[in-house]
């Protein structure tokens, strides 16, 4: 506490969650693996279709600031749509058919589900 | 991030963590946040993977991202993923992939494989350690006996520390944030030391899923960065997931 301007005492009070700290619980949907793999999100992605636009907007207004080129992220996106399909089954077929669901460039998706590797650095 | 497993005295497991994201990707002054972290908190959902109407997994997940970062296989196993940044990073990864050396796993499509697939601690354990991957990471794995609890330290290509729940010698709980527990946190960046300290005043008699809520509703575990937070409870299969905000005055990470 004395070394972190932020530190506060332990919380014992904090569950059941509510208070400024608690902003909501999430929805529950049901993936169902009997499902082709390109259908098994539809439901859920068209329910958040604005919400994962949202997001993908925002990740290439980063990448537009990072490397400040219209022409160069679309050549990337093509690029990425490509990379999808070297994906390994069944990931490549359920990031088509989000994608499909929600009519929403295949390279920006696929960027969403690859997030992890390219931000690690 | 902040993963947590700890046991209580009686053998059962229990399995916590915040979901921090959005370093240095763009600051609401307006909203005193990070840009990305905001956005995701309303794609956060819980997810129920079923075959045949029976469910094989639980997940909590963004919507439109179909690797898994926590999850629980009831019953049988806990898990979720915290982020490890190394120059040896996921971009080499990526660029061998690019090249056509496609022998490793993306780190979330291994996790929700292991999720689907795995039947047993063990094998999951096992999996996660010994499986080529594009990225460096940290995994945090809980079973359903005494001592099935681990943190899996991963470079890209071999597992570098294996840290288990030990009982008999005094180790009730594992605690990961996104450094080596060999090392010390960057200072700016001391997560860990708050968690054990209020793991360690928590006791283990005391430890349950609200406990582990509250600790890590206490700042700077929670911060800026926070998402959400899951709860995981082996043997009941239970799992809850609560999206999280941090007013000021809140730590940035």
């Amino acid at each position: 506490v004395a070394k972190d301007p932020f530190g506060e005492e332990c919380k014992t009070l904090a569950y059941p969650p509510s208070g400024p700290t608690y902003k909501g619980k999430v929805p529950t949907y049901i993936i169902n693996l009997d499902l082709p793999p390109s259908e098994r999100w539809v439901q859920l992605t068209r329910d958040k279709a604005a919400e994962v636009k949202d997001v993908l907007k925002l990740m290439k207004d980063i990448l537009t600031t990072f490397l400040h080129s219209g022409k160069f992220i679309a050549s990337l996106e093509s690029k990425l749509a490509w990379l999808g399909s070297t994906l390994p089954y069944p990931f490549n077929e359920e990031i088509k058919g989000i994608a499909s669901a929600i009519d929403a460039p295949l390279g920006d998706i696929v960027l969403f589900n690859i997030f992890y590797e390219v931000f690690t650095v | 991030c902040t993963s947590i497993v700890a046991e209580d005295t009686t053998g059962k497991l229990y399995h916590a963590r915040n979901l921090d994201f959005g370093l240095f990707l763009g600051w609401d002054v307006n909203a005193s946040s990070w840009r990305t972290t905001q956005k995701l908190k309303p794609l956060m959902v819980s997810l129920d993977f079923q075959r045949n109407n029976k469910t094989v997994f639980r997940s909590a997940n963004f919507a439109g991202y179909v690797g898994m970062v926590s999850g629980i296989r009831p019953g049988i196993f806990t898990l979720t993923m915290n982020e490890r940044f190394s120059l040896d990073g996921g971009y080499i990864g990526v660029f061998e992939w690019l090249l056509g050396q496609r022998n490793g796993w993306w780190m979330s499509f291994l996790t929700r494989s292991v999720l689907e697939n795995s039947t047993s601690y063990e094998d999951a354990k096992d999996r996660l350690a010994h499986s080529k991957l594009l990225a460096p990471a940290y995994f945090i794995l809980g079973g359903n006996k005494s001592g099935e609890g681990c943190v899996i330290t991963r470079s890209r290509v071999a597992a570098l520390d294996i840290w288990d729940l030990d009982t008999k010698n005094g180790v009730w709980y594992v605690v990961e944030t996104n450094y080596d527990r060999w090392k010390p946190p960057l200072v700016l960046d001391d997560r860990r030391s708050p968690a054990r300290n209020c793991l360690n005043q928590t006791r283990q008699e005391n430890i349950s899923l609200p406990a582990l809520y509250n600790i890590l509703s206490t700042k700077p575990i929670l911060n800026k960065l926070t998402v959400s937070t899951t709860l995981l409870q082996v043997s009941e299969g239970h799992m809850e997931t609560y999206l999280r905000e941090c007013p000021d005055p809140c730590s940035p990470w």
